[in-house]
């Protein structure tokens, strides 16, 4: 999707997204 | 978090026999760390529990920007916490899984 970024780093890939909502909500 | 800031999940576990892990890691607490940092994106990333470390993968995503180096430390250690209970619950399952 449009939000998730993925990034590569020495030969690791970073998969950025939005923290879910619900995630957000518990801390 | 609690201490870190910083909560790190398991996002996908492969069976037991694998020791290739999905790791989610996001700012629980941006008070609590030092750097600029992105806030409210999480940053899932794979980690083998045989090869990786988390100071490997710490140091990989202040490479990447995602953290400032005075915070490597903090995601450094929040993957090893969680990694350490992930290998403390493999370890309580019985053998062959």
């Amino acid at each position: 999707s449009s939000l998730t970024q993925v990034v590569h780093s020495a030969g690791r890939r970073f998969i950025v997204s939005p923290v879910p909502e619900s995630r957000l909500r518990e801390s | 978090a609690e201490d870190t800031g910083l909560r790190v999940e398991l996002a996908e576990e492969g069976d037991c026999s694998n020791s290739s892990l999905a790791l989610r890691l996001w700012v629980e607490d941006p008070k609590k760390l030092k750097g600029k940092h992105k806030d409210n994106e999480a940053i899932e990333f794979s980690f083998n529990l045989e090869t990786d470390t988390p100071e490997e993968v710490a140091y990989e995503m202040v490479k990447s920007g995602f953290f400032h180096e005075s915070d490597s430390k903090a995601v450094a250690k929040s993957i090893r916490d969680r990694v350490n209970l992930i290998k403390k619950a493999r370890d309580k399952k019985p053998a062959g899984c």
